[in-house]
């Protein structure tokens, strides 16, 4: 990092998918187990270090 | 930083060095297992304090769109990247969009704000004590309260963490399916917060002024930028009404239309003594 600084401004992603079968896109991308998940994140370079959810979605906040 | 997981949605938001860009491949692979299929994508950021700083394929906005136009799938063909600028230079927005032929903008519009050389004494905040034993979650709690933050949206379910030895993130569950999260890094010098949240455009538009409003006043910035996503005119002409009484001129305005995401308008405010 440069000086001593710490790098605030974010980068952000926000990818939209579709299925054909509703049974599946009911919970789509939620049914991914927390393994997967801490893998994408491992590419990014993140750990997730709290959570919470609702019947909607879930919501991770990030390391770094 | 933060995640959000959809059924068909995420989103995924990262500071510091992060490489953010590499969780596209494996995100696609993982959709694919489950039988969903990508209809688009938007990549948003600002202007990088530290541009050097950081990592390939984040070293210039160029390399980040090859980078994006590799990862994603031939059948979002309608792509557009475009910086768009302010009046101050080193304050440009940077935005990529791609979508399929079928994709449509929906009613919700996304609100991002960065703000810079935040007041200090408000920033100081965000330190945890020294000697202090709290953990990353309780401390959180308490600048949620101590700050105000808790109060922008009283009735949202928040997940707070504090870092050690400072710096803060924050999500919120506000309505069932909306979010608003919160970012800081509050040292001297280099301090920045990040606000974002996401409304309908059948909203009452004065929520959103009175959510921007409280947010702005958690962290009084000296300059500020506000970007807004949405297929409506009403949400971005309302936020210099809400920021001027605050202090704050709107010194910059501008607008571009992305395929599938509608209007980007990226407005640029500095305190009135600057």
């Amino acid at each position: 990092m440069a000086v001593s600084g710490f790098e605030g401004f974010e980068k952000r992603l926000e990818l939209h998918f579709f299925g054909d079968d509703p049974a599946v896109t009911e919970m789509g991308l939620r049914q991914l187990d927390f393994e997967s998940l801490e893998q994408v994140l491992h590419a990014v370079q993140c750990t997730v270090v709290s959570a919470v959810g609702n019947s909607y979605f879930d919501a991770y906040v990030l390391s770094e | 930083s933060s995640l959000f997981v959809y059924p068909t949605k995420i989103i995924i938001k990262t500071c510091g060095t992060t490489q953010l860009l590499k969780s596209i491949r494996p995100l696609l692979h993982y959709a694919r297992h489950l039988g969903l299929t990508l209809c688009s994508c938007r990549y948003t950021r600002g202007s990088f304090i530290f541009p050097k700083a950081q990592p390939f394929p984040h070293t210039t906005f160029k390399e980040e769109v090859i980078c994006l136009e590799e990862s994603l799938p031939t059948n979002l063909c309608r792509r557009k990247a475009s910086v768009m600028p302010s009046k101050t230079p080193s304050h440009s927005w940077h935005v990529f969009t791609a979508s399929d032929d079928a994709h449509l903008p929906g009613v919700l519009y996304t609100l991002e704000v960065c703000m810079t050389e935040l007041d200090r004494v408000l920033a100081r905040k965000f330190f945890q004590r020294p000697g202090d034993e709290k953990t990353g979650d309780t401390a959180g709690k308490e600048m949620t309260q101590l700050t105000g933050i808790g109060d922008i949206n009283p009735g949202a379910l928040i997940c707070d963490f504090a870092f050690d030895p400072c710096g803060y993130s924050m999500n919120g569950i506000i309505d069932g399916d909306r979010y608003s999260t919160i970012h800081v890094t509050p040292e001297d010098g280099y301090s920045y917060a990040s606000f974002e949240c996401v409304g309908s455009i059948y909203d009452d538009h004065d929520d959103v002024v009175q959510i921007l409003k409280k947010a702005v006043q958690v962290f009084r910035p000296a300059t500020m930028s506000v970007s807004t996503t949405c297929t409506s005119h009403e949400v971005w002409t309302r936020v210099a009404g809400a920021l001027e009484p605050l202090g704050l001129k709107c010194r910059s305005c501008a607008m571009d239309e992305f395929p599938a995401a509608g209007s980007v308008v990226f407005q640029t405010f500095t305190t009135r003594r600057k």
